[in-house]
């Protein structure tokens, strides 16, 4: 809406009203910032997230290092966090669930990913676990690959399995489902599931548009 | 580069803070609080064309161009406004399975300003 009665500095045409220019400003911000993010629109929560189960997870968040240009190559890169909607399977299996809806709609790949899981062993023990982690297949509800991993544990803390192709391939379609299997004496106990603080979550690297990369020689 | 202050006509950076609070953007943006959506404004005549540029030398070229073409009328037109200088805004948000996602959104804020 010029004002007749002010000129604009910059080109000497009328002047925009200052509330206008902002409110132009602010839009523009947004389908700025939405448009980088490859999202139509701002995303609406559906399952909120405990501070507790943010900060846990965000002390393991491990970015490239502060003032790290993105890569060279130009593709954006994204790091996820995706917290695990835990169920019981069955009597000493429980199912994990994740969910990774918005990377597959903008078409985007993950790279790497693996399991974070808190592991609770009394004051000056060791423990030697054994864990059998099965990736469902989005095809099929039979289990698919089974890896198995010896974790010596010698204190409570965090630890992370990296996931196989098969587990990247389902985050790809979009949904991992996982069952994780404690075997051995105490095993159960130890693996600590359930509490905000503790949620186990999926931490990934996702390249924007992997697939189709041009190299450039 | 040259802030904008007051009056000023000459090309200089404006700066903009939008505060993800004001849009009501702050329940699914969990870092930073705002961003700083500086942009350049303001006017190149042909004796300031390509200064502060990138360095005094591409500025005296620059002028030395316009003496020899005396650019005056010259079809190749003005000079503009344009960043001369620009960094990444890095995030933290919620995205729709409210999964946490950090990313680093290349040349998103205008540090300085200059003219082409």
């Amino acid at each position: 809406i010029p004002r007749a009665d002010s000129q604009c500095l910059a080109c000497g045409g009328p002047a925009v009203d200052v509330e206008r220019q902002r409110e132009l400003l602010l839009d523009l911000a947004k389908r700025s910032i939405l448009e980088k993010l490859r999202l139509s629109q701002r995303p609406t929560l559906s399952r909120p997230v405990s501070r507790a189960a943010l900060r846990a997870a965000l002390q393991r968040l491990h970015g490239p290092p502060q003032g790290m240009l993105p890569e060279a190559d130009g593709e954006q890169e994204y790091e996820i966090i995706s917290f695990a909607d835990t169920g019981l399977s069955d009597i000493n299996q429980t199912r994990l669930d994740f969910h990774f809806s918005d990377r597959t709609a903008s078409g985007m790949e993950i790279q790497q990913a693996s399991l974070m899981f808190f592991v609770q062993i009394p004051p000056n023990t060791t423990q030697t676990l054994k864990l059998k982690i099965l990736v469902l297949s989005s095809r099929d509800t039979n289990l698919t690959s089974a890896t198995q991993h010896l974790l010596d544990v010698d204190a409570s803390g965090w630890h992370q399995l990296f996931l196989g192709p098969e587990a990247q391939a389902a985050c790809n379609q979009g949904h991992l489902t996982l069952e994780l299997v404690p075997e051995g004496q105490g095993a159960w106990s130890s693996v600590i599931l359930g509490g905000a603080a503790h949620r186990p979550f999926v931490s990934a690297k996702v390249k924007a548009g992997g697939k189709h990369r041009v190299h450039r020689r | 580069g040259i802030n904008c202050q007051g009056g000023s006509r000459m090309c200089c950076r404006q700066e903009f803070f939008v505060d993800f609070r004001d849009i009501g953007w702050h329940d699914w943006i969990i870092q930073p609080e705002g961003y700083a959506m500086n942009f350049c404004t303001g006017q190149c005549p042909l004796h300031v064309a390509g200064m502060p540029g990138i360095a005094a030398s591409f500025h005296t070229a620059v002028l030395n161009l316009l003496k020899a073409n005396t650019a005056a009328g010259t079809a190749g037109g003005g000079s503009c406004c344009v960043p001369t200088a620009r960094r990444p805004l890095s995030l933290l948000y919620y995205d729709r399975d409210s999964n946490v996602v950090k990313t680093d959104i290349p040349d998103m804020v205008v540090e300085a300003c200059g003219c082409s």
